[in-house]
């Protein structure tokens, strides 16, 4: 059972280096057992220093958006320990600036040259990248349906024409 | 082999019978808050899953039948089908032991005389249990649990977990 | 403490129901006691029905976005019964869809004419609608500095200068 | 009576002094990942609030200073000044019992030889206790508590806090 737990350790943070490295350039993430010679006793942490931040950064000072890009490094490397055919993530991007919603949308693309990617999203830069876009809504009557002839130019007039009318 | 289309009938806020069909590379799912985009996230888990119905946001699965929306009766039956294309590989086996081109796998739930939910289970027409139908989707990598299915909030509670929880999801993957 | 507890309830309860109607139009929401009898050995509920949904719709039915607004009616409420004369939001937006979005920041926009709003905001809908706008970024030193000459333009451009890159 | 102005030193990521000037109405702070927005929201409830460092993200005050980012060294020593707008209203008299046009309400915090933080708090130039700070800024309606200040996330808290939990911040309010 250690054993098993140890290999997949190292795995999974080799996995979680490289991804936090892709997802935030200039910055630097690791894994950190609690209690390495007994690790059923600790905890796993996620140790990540942002681009530009102190070596000293612990987790609880990190922000809303780099916390999620340190738990998202740590999804892509479970996923890449035991790859799967199919993903679905669901606005995963809540939080995040424009720049790190493109960095995320841009791996899910790269990712789906080998696996099917499902992403529920409300963001612009996320809609942007998609290959295909699927619409959902309700009549108003509590029954969700599917939005026929759905593309990209639908999605982003989904959000847009909503800035249209106020600009 | 990929996601063809998943078939909904009552399930959640899908009232009646809805098709929503899939391609491969990266598809965007958006609409309007409450539309029901998470509930087709639900669907897959409801299928692929071993989580309890909490993650879907139901007591029991009884909450996932389409309760009439505002004007209407609830339904009394609902399942969900994921369609896979299932075309042999290069190597001539296909990816699920299933001996179909299009892979279905139906979970559906009735409530009794007692109104207490029925779920079965079925793989193309054929009545299985839920431990089989787990079986044939595990060995083709498709698992419920794990990270390949990431619920909304899923990333938050990652980020702010304790790390003895963030070992256990080590543990799960171990 | 009782008849105090059932009073502050009466009127933030009002303060609820007008506040949900106004985010949520169509929508209908109140508070529950859960033990009017004894309040204290009960807890407290926010029992919503968002537009065109069933009338048996429980708060664990909602959607990410449906709960978050039925949330900010619940704050809204309690500032109206004690008046502040200024109020801070920190990324209230995050899951709303660009509707629901604008709602918040009109209904913010409205209660600045009596107090003084300032909220931290990645939205383009919600940065359209603010009077004054601070930008705050970091030099990629780990050291927070005011970005100067900013306003509603240049906070766009943020936002926007991304969207462009990529059409 | 509004909030002129905070003025920062060495305040989390806030290196050095730093000040940002607010008007009436609707003002908007936006920025990067990262850069600073929330930290801007922890001084203001660092100084009016009563809610614990945790709410800050920070364990102890001695976290709440400037660490020296990437290549600095870690400050000694850090404040937070809230600047009020306080000219007599139309009946002559000041919202804030503070005899001035501009009241200063300062928050500092040093480590002593022994590394320990020590917090001491003023009004204008006067050195005062905490409680006099508060009792000062409660008369005016400026509460730390309530959610006159709602932190990034307190939103998705209250919508998914047991309800036993929600109705303990309707006591809080009573
Ligand atoms: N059994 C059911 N019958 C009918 N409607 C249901 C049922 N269960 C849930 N719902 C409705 O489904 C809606 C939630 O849908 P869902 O969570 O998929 O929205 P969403 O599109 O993900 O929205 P958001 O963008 O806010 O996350 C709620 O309004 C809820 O009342
Ligand atoms: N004492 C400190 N000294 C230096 N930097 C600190 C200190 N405490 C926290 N930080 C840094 O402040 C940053 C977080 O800032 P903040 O939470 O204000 O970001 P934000 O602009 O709100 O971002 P987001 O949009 O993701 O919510 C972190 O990178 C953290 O390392
Ligand atoms: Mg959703
Ligand atoms: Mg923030």
């Amino acid at each position: 059972r250690r054993t098993r737990l140890l290999a997949v350790f190292e795995h999974v943070n080799t996995n979680f280096t490289r991804a936090y490295k892709l997802l935030q350039p200039g910055g630097d993430g690791r894994l950190l057992l609690e209690n390495p010679k007994n690790p059923f006793e600790g905890g796993l942490e996620m140790a990540c220093v942002p681009p530009g931040k102190s070596k000293r950064t612990r987790r609880s000072f990190l922000s809303g958006g780099e916390k999620s890009m340190a738990a998202l490094a740590f999804i892509f490397a479970i996923q890449d320990y035991e790859p799967s055919p199919f993903y679905y993530f669901d606005e995963v991007d809540q939080n995040l600036d424009p720049f790190n919603a493109e960095r995320i949308a841009t791996l899910c693309r790269l990712r789906s040259m080998q696996a099917q990617f499902i992403m529920v999203t409300l963001r612009k830069v996320s809609l942007n990248l998609a290959d295909h876009h699927i619409g959902i809504t309700h009549a108003g009557d509590g029954c969700s349906r599917r939005i026929a002839d759905f593309d990209r130019a639908a999605a982003l007039e989904l959000g847009e024409e909503f800035e249209k009318e106020k600009a | 082999m990929h996601l063809l289309r998943i078939e909904l009938e009552n399930f959640k806020s899908f009232g009646g019978q809805i098709t929503v069909p899939f391609d491969e590379g990266f598809t965007a799912i958006t609409g309007p808050n409450g539309s029901g985009k998470s509930n087709s996230g639900d669907a897959i888990q409801f299928v692929l899953g071993t989580r309890s119905t909490k993650v879907m946001r139901a007591d029991n699965v009884g909450d996932l039948i389409f309760n009439g929306g505002k004007s209407g009766k609830q339904a009394r039956h609902m399942s969900v089908t994921l369609v896979f294309a299932n075309t042999p590989e290069i190597d001539g086996r296909r990816r699920l032991r299933v001996d179909e081109d299009e892979a279905k796998f139906t979970r559906s739930v009735r409530l009794n005389r007692k109104n207490q939910p029925v779920s079965s289970y079925m793989i193309g027409d054929r009545s299985v249990t839920a431990t089989e139908m787990r079986r044939t989707l595990a060995e083709a990598g498709l698992h419920g649990d794990g990270y390949n299915i990431v619920l909304q909030g899923d990333v938050t509670t990652l980020a702010t977990m304790t790390p003895h929880r963030r070992r256990g999801v080590l543990e799960e993957v171990a």
